[in-house]
């Protein structure tokens, strides 16, 4: 049999080293593996690996501990505004979503702009507008909702400061590493 | 920020990724994610990528396109690849972050130039590898 394999990356994650407990890190490491096994399941079926990718990034994406879909960070005005993309390396055709709200998985709406139009890159209300045409799902503000976001946010939100997904602790410099 | 890199059977690459962005971002802003060639690229010629980190920078050092050029001009490896653009020139930028790399052998590379990276790889016939880096 050919070759295949997978890699997933749950971003560069909330939690500080400080802060990750044993019980946190089972979670973790828990939805890392049920996103890889989705993917090496489909590859291992001798599937594309574009399924595999969208399958793999649509399950992060259901999981609050991860910021993308469920689980989101808040912006300036307390919603959740998500951006994604997916390219395939065969035909190099790609599609890409920005600045949209409730959608399930903005990664299924990117992949849908792939097989459904003749462009690359949607934004905004026309990207929802797309979305519902073609039927993917939304899901109301509250399904976005985690409350450790929502303290982030807390934190911030009368500044003009933002926050990446991994924060370093200022005083400390914990979290600034090289690998 | 999630996303993923993976080569099936027949050859084929592809990459995929998802945000929610920096929490308390203002002013529509976009990171890199969406942005073809910045945070996600795809080419069966050389690797698919997946990126994640401080977006202004990627999308300035036009990192995923970055790595694919390296090794289709250069001739570099992925892993060589991958180093020069995380650890050298993204450093270089100022920028923070990561990224994870798959290429036509099915080799992985997972670069990444600050803390709390969460990962995972799978080859066929092997284990699978789940890790975070602290």
């Amino acid at each position: 049999m050919n070759k295949f394999s997978i890699a997933i990356h749950g971003g560069a994650g909330t939690i500080t080293p400080s802060s990750m407990t044993p019980d946190k890190e089972k979670a973790y490491k828990k939805a890392l593996t049920d996103a890889l096994s989705a993917g090496y399941t489909i590859l291992a079926g001798g599937g594309d690996a574009l399924d595999a990718v969208q399958q793999a990034v649509q399950l992060l994406e259901d999981c609050p501990l991860f910021n993308a879909g469920k689980g989101s960070v808040f912006t300036k005005e307390g919603k959740h505004e998500m951006d994604a993309s997916i390219m395939c390396g065969k035909t190099l055709e790609a599609g890409a979503v920005a600045g949209v709200y409730n959608i399930k998985n903005p990664v299924k709406l990117a992949r849908a702009i792939i097989t459904h139009s003749d462009h690359v890159f949607l934004s905004g209300h026309g990207a929802e507008e797309f979305a519902r045409k073609h039927r993917i799902a939304f899901e109301p503000e509250e399904y976005f909702f985690d409350a450790l976001r929502y303290d982030q946010w807390r934190e911030v939100r009368d500044s003009d400061r933002f926050m990446l997904d991994h924060t370093v602790e200022p005083e400390t410099g914990e979290g600034k590493k090289f690998g | 920020t999630v996303g993923a890199v993976a080569l099936d059977v027949k050859g084929n690459l592809a990459a995929a990724t998802s945000t929610g962005g920096m929490t308390n971002k203002n002013f529509n802003r976009i990171g890199d994610t969406p942005v073809i060639g910045a945070g996600t690229y795809a080419n069966n010629a050389t690797c698919a990528v997946s990126c994640t980190g401080h977006g202004e920078y990627f999308i300035r050092a036009v990192v995923a396109y970055d790595v694919s050029c390296l090794m289709e001009y250069k001739g570099y490896s992925l892993q060589q690849a991958c180093e020069h653009v995380v650890s050298d020139k993204l450093v270089k930028f100022g920028g923070e972050g990561g990224l994870i790399a798959i290429d036509t052998t099915g080799a992985v590379a997972l670069p990444f130039n600050s803390a709390g990276m969460y990962r995972g790889y799978r080859k066929n016939n092997e284990e699978a590898v789940v890790a975070i880096y602290k």
